[in-house]
C-alpha cells in the first residue's frame, strides 16, 4: 500500500468496532430507549454482534424490530404490530416473536398447604401443570375494520421462571406481508383469559424481522433510508418538489423520471458533449444537480406533517406518482 | 498536509453523523472512519496504486499526448468495507442495516 498518513488515535479501531456496553447504554438512553424497551435492548445487542465488518445478521443485511402496542380487538386485549415500515425491497428471511412469560406453576399455592395441612383448601388435589395457552396471530390491512385472517397460532407453555421466549413466526409474517396486510395482531385464545402471557407490569412483546434488502447495493442506498431531508431545500424554487407526501422513505426513481416514458433510454446517457448547443440547456437548479440524471431524491414531508398523518394515514399508493403539476391540472378539470 | 503523499492513497476521514445532521435518528455508531482517496495517478504509475489495465493505457496515451484532453486516471476507492448502522425508523422502531461500501480500505488508480 502507498504510505498512509498516520490517523489520530481513534482510527486504530475498525469502522464499526465492538462497542463497549457503556456506549450502548448511553446511546439507548440518549434516544429515550430505556431499559423497559426490550426490543431496543435486543437490537443494541445485535448491533454489538453484527455491526462489525462483513457480519450479516441472519444471513441478510437488515434487522427490523417492531414493538407491540397493547390494543383492544373484538373487545379483548391484543398485541398489535405495525409492519408498514417493511420495504418492498426487503426479502424476509425469518421473523421471531419475543414474549416475556411469567411462571404459572402452582408452587406458590403449595407452600401454604404444607403449613396448614388441615385446611379445606389443601384437601384439593394438587393442581397439575397449567394448560397450554395459544396465541393467535391475525393480520389486517391498514384502515380495515375487519377482524383479519388467522395467520397462525403459537402454543405457549408457561416457564418455570419468568423469562423471555423467542418463537419463529416466519411463515406468519411472510403470509401477512404477501397478502399486503401489514398490521399483525396477536391475541390469546378466548380460554386463555389474561390479556398477555405475563402481568400488566411485564414488558411488552416484540418482533424481530431478519431481511435481505435487495436495494441496499443500489447506488445511494444509504441516503434512501437514512437521509430524511433534502440537503438543499432553500434552493428549490419549484413548489411541487416539496409536496409529495408519502410514508415511504425510499427513493422512487421511476416516478420522477423526466421526459416521455415511451422509450427505455436513460436521459443524457447517449448524449455526446457538444451535440446540444449549451444555450439550449438551461442551467439546472441546485436540487437537480444533487439528484443527478439517474435518480431523484424524493422529498420527504415535513416532520410535523408526518406526525399529523400518523399510522392511520392511508398507505402509499402503489401506482405511479404523478407530478404535482399534472395533479393540479387534473384537479382543475 | 505536509506529510500526505502526492501519489494516490487513502487519507483519513472520520465522519460524525452529527455533522451531517443524521444523529437525530442514528443510534449507533455516532461516527465512523470513512477515509477517502486522493492523490495523483501520474505516468508512470507505480504498482502500489493498483492501476487497472485501462488506467495504465489511459496514462500512457495521456503521457504521449497524441489525443488531446485525456485526463489522468482517477484515484478512487478499490476495496471497501460495510458498516452496520442502528437507527430509528418512522415509527421509532429500531432497525439495524449493514450498508456495503461505507468505508475505504484501499485506493487505486482507475
Amino acid at each position: 500500500d502507498p504510505p498512509e498518513p498516520a490517523p489520530p488515535a481513534p482510527a486504530a479501531r475498525p469502522a464499526a468496532a465492538r462497542t463497549p456496553r457503556g456506549a450502548l447504554g448511553d446511546a439507548a438512553s440518549a434516544l429515550g430507549l430505556g431499559a423497559p424497551d426490550a426490543a431496543a435492548a435486543h437490537m443494541l445487542r445485535l448491533y454489538d454482534k453484527y455491526g462489525r465488518r462483513g457480519a450479516r445478521p441472519g444471513g441478510g443485511n437488515t434487522v427490523r424490530s417492531f414493538r407491540a402496542r397493547l390494543d383492544t380487538v373484538d373487545q379483548r386485549p391484543a398485541y398489535v404490530f405495525n409492519l408498514t415500515s417493511l420495504q418492498d425491497s426487503e426479502v424476509i428471511l425469518s421473523a421471531t416473536f419475543h414474549l416475556y412469560m411469567e411462571p404459572h406453576w402452582p408452587r406458590a399455592r403449595e407452600e401454604p398447604c404444607r403449613q396448614r395441612v388441615r385446611s379445606t383448601f389443601c384437601h384439593l388435589p394438587p393442581p397439575g401443570p397449567p394448560a397450554r395457552r395459544h396465541l393467535l396471530f391475525r393480520s389486517i390491512a391498514q384502515n380495515t375494520a375487519a377482524q383479519g385472517l388467522l395467520r397462525g397460532a403459537l402454543a405457549l407453555a408457561p416457564p418455570l421462571r419468568g423469562l423471555w421466549q423467542a418463537r419463529d413466526i416466519s411463515p406468519i409474517v411472510r403470509a401477512a406481508r404477501q397478502a399486503g396486510e401489514l398490521l399483525l395482531w396477536a391475541q390469546l385464545d378466548p380460554a386463555g383469559g389474561a390479556p398477555g402471557a405475563a402481568g400488566p407490569s411485564a414488558p411488552l412483546p416484540y418482533l424481530l424481522v431478519y431481511a435481505d434488502d435487495l436495494a441496499i447495493a443500489e447506488p445511494n442506498s444509504v441516503a434512501g433510508t437514512l437521509q430524511r431531508y433534502d440537503p438543499l431545500p432553500a434552493a428549490d424554487p419549484e413548489p411541487h418538489a416539496a409536496d409529495n407526501g408519502s410514508a415511504d422513505p425510499r427513493v422512487r426513481r421511476a416516478s420522477q423520471a423526466p421526459g416521455p416514458l415511451q422509450d427505455n433510454e436513460l436521459p443524457g446517457l447517449h448524449e455526446r458533449p457538444g451535440r446540444v448547443p449549451p444555450a439550449r440547456q438551461p442551467p439546472r437548479p441546485r436540487h437537480e444537480l444533487w439528484r443527478g440524471p439517474l435518480g431523484a431524491l424524493k422529498p420527504r414531508p415535513g416532520r410535523r406533517e408526518r406526525r399529523r398523518k400518523g399510522p392511520d394515514a392511508p398507505a402509499a399508493s402503489r401506482v405511479l406518482d404523478f407530478d404535482e403539476q399534472t395533479m393540479r391540472k387534473a384537479r382543475r378539470r | 498536509q505536509w506529510a500526505e503523499p502526492r501519489v494516490c492513497s487513502r487519507r483519513y476521514l472520520r465522519v460524525d453523523f452529527a455533522d451531517i445532521g443524521w444523529n437525530e435518528w442514528i443510534v449507533l455508531p455516532k461516527s465512523f472512519d470513512a477515509y477517502y482517496c486522493a492523490g495523483e495517478c501520474e505516468f508512470p504509475m507505480p504498482k502500489v496504486v493498483r492501476p487497472s489495465n485501462h488506467a495504465t493505457i489511459q496514462s500512457i496515451v495521456r503521457a504521449v499526448g497524441i489525443v488531446p484532453g485525456i485526463p489522468e486516471p482517477c484515484c478512487v476507492p478499490d476495496k471497501m468495507n460495510s458498516l452496520g448502522v442502528l437507527f430509528l425508523d418512522e415509527n421509532r422502531d429500531v432497525v439495524l442495516k449493514v450498508y456495503p461500501n461505507m468505508s475505504v480500505e484501499t485506493c487505486a488508480c482507475r
